[in-house]
Protein backbone atom coordinates (compact mmCIF):
# COMPACT_ATOMS: atom_id res chain seq x y z
CA UNK A 1 0.00 0.00 0.00
CA UNK A 2 1.14 3.77 -0.28
CA UNK A 3 0.33 6.20 2.32
CA UNK A 4 2.17 9.54 2.28
CA UNK A 5 1.20 12.57 5.33
CA UNK A 6 2.42 16.06 4.51
CA UNK A 7 1.67 18.42 7.73
CA UNK A 8 2.03 21.08 5.47
CA UNK A 9 -1.29 20.59 3.21
CA UNK A 10 -1.22 24.06 1.71
CA UNK A 11 2.01 22.60 -0.26
CA UNK A 12 0.26 20.43 -2.04
CA UNK A 13 -3.13 22.47 -3.01
CA UNK A 14 -0.16 24.94 -4.27
CA UNK A 15 1.13 22.50 -6.39
CA UNK A 16 -1.26 21.38 -7.95
CA UNK A 17 -2.65 24.93 -8.79
CA UNK A 18 0.87 25.34 -10.18
CA UNK A 19 0.31 22.71 -12.71
CA UNK A 20 -3.32 21.76 -13.25
CA UNK A 21 -3.45 24.56 -16.39
CA UNK A 22 -0.39 23.05 -17.93
CA UNK A 23 -1.57 19.34 -18.13
CA UNK A 24 -4.90 18.13 -17.62
CA UNK A 25 -4.06 14.99 -16.38
CA UNK A 26 -0.75 12.51 -16.04
CA UNK A 27 0.96 9.70 -13.72
CA UNK A 28 1.95 10.61 -10.24
CA UNK A 29 4.55 7.75 -9.62
CA UNK A 30 5.21 6.52 -5.84
CA UNK A 31 8.09 4.71 -5.79
CA UNK A 32 9.55 3.66 -1.65
CA UNK A 33 11.65 6.80 -2.48
CA UNK A 34 9.16 9.85 -2.75
CA UNK A 35 6.54 11.01 -5.39
CA UNK A 36 7.24 11.57 -9.33
CA UNK A 37 5.39 13.22 -12.44
CA UNK A 38 6.35 13.95 -15.38
CA UNK A 39 3.64 15.52 -17.67
CA UNK A 40 3.88 17.12 -20.97
CA UNK A 41 1.00 19.67 -22.04
CA UNK A 42 -0.80 18.64 -25.11
CA UNK A 43 0.92 20.15 -27.89
CA UNK A 44 4.11 18.62 -26.12
CA UNK A 45 5.74 22.09 -26.33
CA UNK A 46 6.28 21.93 -22.29
CA UNK A 47 6.99 19.53 -19.64
CA UNK A 48 6.25 19.65 -15.92
CA UNK A 49 8.45 17.29 -14.12
CA UNK A 50 8.04 17.36 -10.28
CA UNK A 51 9.64 15.19 -7.89
CA UNK A 52 8.98 14.72 -3.86
CA UNK A 53 11.18 13.04 -1.69
CA UNK A 54 10.03 10.39 0.79
CA UNK A 55 11.93 11.84 3.88
CA UNK A 56 10.14 15.40 3.11
CA UNK A 57 7.10 14.12 3.99
CA UNK A 58 6.37 13.79 8.10
CA UNK A 59 5.22 10.09 7.06
CA UNK A 60 5.86 7.74 4.15
CA UNK A 61 5.43 4.34 3.00
CA UNK A 62 4.70 2.78 -0.02
CA UNK A 63 5.46 -0.95 -0.42
CA UNK A 64 5.69 -1.77 -4.15
CA UNK A 65 5.42 0.99 -6.70
CA UNK A 66 3.12 2.50 -8.80
CA UNK A 67 1.06 5.04 -11.21
CA UNK A 68 -1.43 7.04 -9.99
CA UNK A 69 -3.55 8.55 -12.99
CA UNK A 70 -4.38 11.39 -12.22
CA UNK A 71 -7.12 14.64 -13.69
CA UNK A 72 -5.80 17.74 -12.00
CA UNK A 73 -9.00 19.87 -12.61
CA UNK A 74 -10.50 16.54 -10.29
CA UNK A 75 -7.93 16.48 -7.84
CA UNK A 76 -7.83 20.67 -7.42
CA UNK A 77 -11.44 20.52 -6.73
CA UNK A 78 -10.65 18.17 -3.79
CA UNK A 79 -7.56 19.82 -2.68
CA UNK A 80 -10.20 23.14 -2.26
CA UNK A 81 -11.92 21.04 0.33
CA UNK A 82 -8.65 21.35 2.50
CA UNK A 83 -7.96 24.09 4.90
CA UNK A 84 -4.58 25.59 4.01
CA UNK A 85 -3.29 24.73 8.04
CA UNK A 86 -5.18 21.45 7.58
CA UNK A 87 -2.43 17.99 7.66
CA UNK A 88 -3.44 16.14 4.32
CA UNK A 89 -2.57 12.34 4.41
CA UNK A 90 -2.79 10.58 0.72
CA UNK A 91 -3.61 6.75 1.22
CA UNK A 92 -3.90 4.07 -2.07
CA UNK A 93 -4.19 0.29 -2.16
CA UNK A 94 -1.54 -1.58 -4.32
CA UNK A 95 -3.64 -1.31 -7.65
CA UNK A 96 -6.36 0.86 -6.38
CA UNK A 97 -8.54 2.53 -8.23
CA UNK A 98 -8.93 5.36 -6.45
CA UNK A 99 -6.78 7.62 -4.18
CA UNK A 100 -8.12 8.53 -0.83
CA UNK A 101 -7.14 12.17 0.63
CA UNK A 102 -7.44 12.82 4.86
CA UNK A 103 -7.43 16.17 5.95
CA UNK A 104 -6.94 17.02 9.78
CA UNK A 105 -7.23 20.54 11.07
CA UNK A 106 -4.38 21.80 13.00
CA UNK A 107 -6.10 21.15 16.15
CA UNK A 108 -7.60 18.03 14.63
CA UNK A 109 -11.38 19.01 15.89
CA UNK A 110 -11.82 18.44 12.11
CA UNK A 111 -11.82 15.37 10.04
CA UNK A 112 -12.97 14.93 6.56
CA UNK A 113 -11.92 12.05 3.97
CA UNK A 114 -12.61 12.36 0.34
CA UNK A 115 -11.75 9.67 -2.18
CA UNK A 116 -10.53 10.77 -5.94
CA UNK A 117 -11.12 8.50 -9.02
CA UNK A 118 -7.81 7.24 -10.18
CA UNK A 119 -7.49 7.13 -14.16
CA UNK A 120 -5.51 4.67 -16.52
CA UNK A 121 -3.22 6.83 -18.03
CA UNK A 122 -0.29 5.59 -21.48
CA UNK A 123 2.05 8.01 -20.60
CA UNK A 124 5.38 9.31 -22.31
CA UNK A 125 8.70 9.68 -20.91
CA UNK A 126 11.37 11.71 -22.14
CA UNK A 127 14.57 11.37 -21.11
CA UNK A 128 15.88 14.48 -19.81
CA UNK A 129 20.05 14.42 -19.27
CA UNK A 130 21.39 15.95 -16.49
CA UNK A 131 23.56 18.80 -17.92
CA UNK A 132 25.42 21.93 -18.00
CA UNK A 133 23.70 25.12 -19.49
CA UNK A 134 25.00 28.04 -20.53
CA UNK A 135 23.61 30.63 -17.78
CA UNK A 136 21.98 29.86 -15.02
CA UNK A 137 19.84 32.84 -13.50
CA UNK A 138 18.11 32.80 -9.61
CA UNK A 139 16.11 35.56 -9.30
CA UNK A 140 12.99 36.28 -6.95
CA UNK A 141 9.49 34.43 -8.22
CA UNK A 142 8.16 37.38 -8.21
CA UNK A 143 10.13 39.32 -9.60
CA UNK A 144 9.95 36.47 -12.96
CA UNK A 145 5.89 36.27 -12.25
CA UNK A 146 6.08 40.33 -13.07
CA UNK A 147 8.45 40.28 -15.95
CA UNK A 148 6.30 37.65 -17.89
CA UNK A 149 2.92 39.34 -17.29
CA UNK A 150 4.35 42.37 -17.76
CA UNK A 151 5.42 41.39 -21.18
CA UNK A 152 2.64 39.59 -22.09
CA UNK A 153 0.45 42.04 -22.13
CA UNK A 154 3.07 43.62 -24.96
CA UNK A 155 4.06 40.70 -26.88
CA UNK A 156 3.81 36.90 -27.45
CA UNK A 157 7.43 35.77 -27.47
CA UNK A 158 10.24 36.60 -25.44
CA UNK A 159 13.90 37.11 -26.68
CA UNK A 160 15.76 36.00 -23.52
CA UNK A 161 19.36 37.03 -23.50
CA UNK A 162 21.91 36.23 -20.93
CA UNK A 163 25.28 38.30 -20.69
CA UNK A 164 27.59 39.47 -18.69
CA UNK A 165 25.74 42.66 -18.49
CA UNK A 166 22.73 40.41 -16.88
CA UNK A 167 19.89 38.70 -18.42
CA UNK A 168 17.87 40.91 -20.70
CA UNK A 169 13.87 40.37 -21.35
CA UNK A 170 12.58 41.69 -24.65
CA UNK A 171 9.67 41.45 -26.86
CA UNK A 172 7.78 43.39 -28.99
CA UNK A 173 3.65 43.41 -30.18
CA UNK A 174 1.04 46.10 -31.61
CA UNK A 175 2.01 48.45 -28.83
CA UNK A 176 5.38 48.94 -29.30
CA UNK A 177 8.24 47.25 -27.70
CA UNK A 178 9.62 46.29 -23.99
CA UNK A 179 12.70 45.74 -22.65
CA UNK A 180 13.61 44.32 -19.01
CA UNK A 181 17.27 43.47 -17.58
CA UNK A 182 18.23 42.21 -14.76
CA UNK A 183 21.31 42.65 -13.04
CA UNK A 184 23.43 40.18 -10.82
CA UNK A 185 22.61 41.48 -7.23
CA UNK A 186 23.47 40.36 -4.12
CA UNK A 187 23.57 43.44 -1.79
CA UNK A 188 19.90 43.04 0.12
CA UNK A 189 20.52 40.90 3.38
CA UNK A 190 17.91 38.97 2.51
CA UNK A 191 18.79 35.77 0.24
CA UNK A 192 15.54 35.43 -1.61
CA UNK A 193 16.05 39.06 -2.84
CA UNK A 194 19.03 38.20 -5.01
CA UNK A 195 19.81 37.82 -8.20
CA UNK A 196 22.71 35.51 -9.23
CA UNK A 197 23.65 35.18 -12.53
CA UNK A 198 26.05 32.51 -13.26
CA UNK A 199 27.25 32.96 -16.84
CA UNK A 200 29.51 30.20 -18.60
CA UNK A 201 28.56 31.91 -22.27
CA UNK A 202 26.33 34.19 -23.72
CA UNK A 203 23.58 32.94 -25.07
CA UNK A 204 20.02 33.98 -26.41
CA UNK A 205 16.82 32.28 -27.07
CA UNK A 206 13.47 32.75 -27.83
CA UNK A 207 10.48 31.80 -26.33
CA UNK A 208 6.45 31.66 -26.24
CA UNK A 209 5.41 34.21 -23.49
CA UNK A 210 2.03 32.48 -22.56
CA UNK A 211 3.99 29.48 -21.63
CA UNK A 212 6.25 31.26 -19.22
CA UNK A 213 3.57 33.10 -17.67
CA UNK A 214 2.02 29.28 -17.13
CA UNK A 215 5.11 28.46 -15.38
CA UNK A 216 4.74 31.54 -12.96
CA UNK A 217 1.78 29.71 -11.66
CA UNK A 218 4.03 28.33 -9.17
CA UNK A 219 5.14 31.56 -7.50
CA UNK A 220 3.63 30.77 -4.11
CA UNK A 221 5.63 27.53 -3.82
CA UNK A 222 9.31 28.99 -3.85
CA UNK A 223 10.86 32.09 -2.72
CA UNK A 224 13.48 32.04 -5.80
CA UNK A 225 13.06 30.51 -9.27
CA UNK A 226 16.15 29.42 -11.10
CA UNK A 227 15.74 29.25 -15.25
CA UNK A 228 18.18 27.01 -17.48
CA UNK A 229 19.26 28.10 -20.70
CA UNK A 230 21.62 26.51 -23.17
CA UNK A 231 21.84 27.75 -27.14
CA UNK A 232 19.12 25.33 -29.28
CA UNK A 233 18.08 23.52 -25.95
CA UNK A 234 14.45 23.99 -24.02
CA UNK A 235 14.57 26.55 -21.08
CA UNK A 236 13.90 24.76 -17.46
CA UNK A 237 12.27 26.79 -14.71
CA UNK A 238 12.57 25.59 -11.37
CA UNK A 239 11.68 26.17 -8.34
CA UNK A 240 12.45 24.36 -4.98
CA UNK A 241 9.61 23.59 -3.11
CA UNK A 242 11.33 23.59 0.30
CA UNK A 243 13.19 20.36 2.00
CA UNK A 244 10.23 18.11 -0.14
CA UNK A 245 11.57 18.50 -3.55
CA UNK A 246 11.04 20.90 -6.63
CA UNK A 247 8.42 21.07 -10.27
CA UNK A 248 10.46 21.57 -12.76
CA UNK A 249 8.99 23.13 -16.14
CA UNK A 250 10.50 22.83 -19.76
CA UNK A 251 9.63 24.72 -22.87
CA UNK A 252 10.97 24.18 -26.04
CA UNK A 253 12.66 27.21 -27.64
CA UNK A 254 11.42 28.85 -30.85
CA UNK A 255 14.33 28.43 -33.77
CA UNK A 256 14.27 29.97 -36.83
CA UNK A 257 13.39 27.95 -39.56
CA UNK B 1 9.20 33.25 -38.47
CA UNK B 2 10.40 31.07 -35.40
CA UNK B 3 8.58 27.95 -34.83
CA UNK B 4 7.17 26.64 -32.05
CA UNK B 5 9.74 23.11 -31.86
CA UNK B 6 8.27 20.05 -30.39
CA UNK B 7 9.83 19.23 -27.17
CA UNK B 8 10.34 15.76 -28.36
CA UNK B 9 12.95 17.04 -30.75
CA UNK B 10 14.85 17.74 -28.31
CA UNK B 11 14.72 14.61 -25.21
CA UNK B 12 14.15 10.83 -26.53
CA UNK B 13 10.77 9.11 -25.76
CA UNK B 14 11.66 6.64 -23.56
Amino acid sequence: MFEAKISQGSVLKKLVEALKELVTEGNIDVSPSGMSLQAMDSSHVCLVSLVLRDDGFDHFRCDRNMPMGIHFANFSKILKCAGNDDAITLKAEDNADQLTLMFESSNQDRISDFDLKLMSIESEHLGIPDQDYSAEIKMPASEYQRIVRDLTSIGDTVLISATKEGIKFSTSGDVGTANVTLRHNTTSEKQEEHTIIDLKEPVALTFALRYLKNFSNATALAPQVKLSLTKDLPIVVEYQVGELGNIRFYLAPKIDD
Amino acid sequence: TPIQNDLCEFYALL
